[in-house]
This record gives C-alpha cells, structure tokens and sequence, in this order.
C-alpha cells in the first residue's frame, strides 16, 4: 500500500 | 487538501505574518505577549520533528519552515533586537507558562496514540498549542487596549482552528477511518478558549468601539 502519512495536517 | 484546511493554513500563516510584519515595521512589540511566542515556537519545534525524515509535500514543508522561521523569528525580536526588546512589558507578561507546559508533557505521556518519542512529542505539541495563546489573553485582558494589530492576530489564530474543525469534519465523512480523537479534542479546547475573545472581538466591530476586553 502507498505509504499511509499519518501525520499530513500542519 | 480540502478547501477548509487549506483556508486554515492560510490564514494561520496570516496571522504570524501580520504579527513578524508588524513587529518589524513599527519596531514595537507593545501588547505582545513573549510567553505565547516562546510557546509557539516549542509547538512547532516539537510539532515539526519529522521535517527531515517524513516528506509529505512540497507545500507540507514549505509551511512547515515558514512556521518554524516566523515564530523564532518573532520571539528573536521581542528577545534580542535592540529596538523592539525595549517595548516588552514583561512587568505585565508573567504568565507563568512552564505551568503550561509541565501538564501538557505529563498529559502527552499519558494519552497518546503510541508511546513512542516523535509521537510524545507531537501530542505535547497539539495540547501547547491548546493553551498557547492563554498568555496573550491574559496580557490583552491586563493592557484593556488591544491595538487592532494584536486583536486580529489572536483573531486570524481562532478562525484558523475553527477552519481546522470543519476540515475534520469534512475528512471525517469523505475519508474512511480518518479518526483522531486526540487532535479533535485538543483542536476544540483551543478554538473554545478564543470564544469569549470572538464575542468581544464582534462587539467592539460591530458598535464599532474600541475592543475593550472585561476585567
């Protein structure tokens, strides 16, 4: 699977 | 990215930029309270660990060290430029904010999403950053005047988390289990501590007086 980024938000 | 988010980091990014613009071009840091700043910097350093091992986008680290600049910058200012330091009215800021920080360090090693070091870190991050403007609320309450420029920075900070609110909603109904009850907690708490100052900050615009915050 793409690796999933938790953290996107700012 | 939706419009919501997008919308809360813009104007988030306004509202340091408005201050590091008005701090540089008046020269004057009156009303500003130094423990937010020194707050806000410690939520982005801890906030921002994984900069150089997690790339998300362009746009994700671009505003990541916009962020970290701008608020180092500004507490540099208030701390060590020639000029500017002589405005600080640290008799009036004394919020004693290590009184901040000790329980949302003690909170983030209790309740966190994993018990590892970035993760720790980041959840100290989201509770600071819940409690970071107390400082200036109570500097803006001390001062009674707040000139227009610090009132619509604390007022571009609580728009900005209540656009973050409605992006977790948003996120929450088009984003199969996109749950993280730590961040929407603390993101509430926050944009709840700005409601009071939002009623006031309303008031004085609409009777179109000068934002006078009760005692």
């Amino acid at each position: 699977s793409i690796h999933e980024h938790e953290k996107d938000e700012l | 990215m939706n419009i919501f988010r997008l919308a809360g980091d813009m104007t988030h990014l306004a509202s340091v930029l408005v201050l590091l613009l008005k701090i540089h071009t008046i020269k004057s840091c009156a009303g500003v309270s130094l423990k937010t700043q020194e707050l806000y910097a410690l939520v982005f350093a801890t906030r921002y660990l994984d900069i150089v091992t997690d790339f998300i986008s362009v746009y994700n680290t671009v505003m990541k060290l916009i962020f970290l600049g701008s608020s180092f910058s500004i507490v540099w200012y208030i701390r060590h430029h020639r000029v500017v330091r002589r405005s600080y009215d640290k008799d009036q800021d004394t919020f004693r904010h290590y009184l901040l920080m000790i329980p949302c360090m003690l909170l983030a090693l209790f309740v966190h999403e994993k018990f590892t070091f970035k993760e720790v870190m980041w959840t100290f991050s989201l509770y600071l950053e819940a409690v970071a403007i107390l400082p200036q609320l109570v500097l803006l309450q001390r001062t009674r005047n707040i000139d227009n420029l610090t009132g619509q920075y604390v007022f571009l900070l609580g728009a900005y988390r209540g656009l973050y609110i409605f992006n977790w909603i948003y996120r929450y109904f088009t984003e199969p289990h996109f749950v993280h009850w730590i961040t929407w907690i603390a993101g509430v708490v926050q944009t709840l501590l700005y409601a009071d100052f939002f009623y006031y900050y309303f008031e004085s615009w609409k009777n179109n007086v000068r934002l006078q915050l009760p005692a």
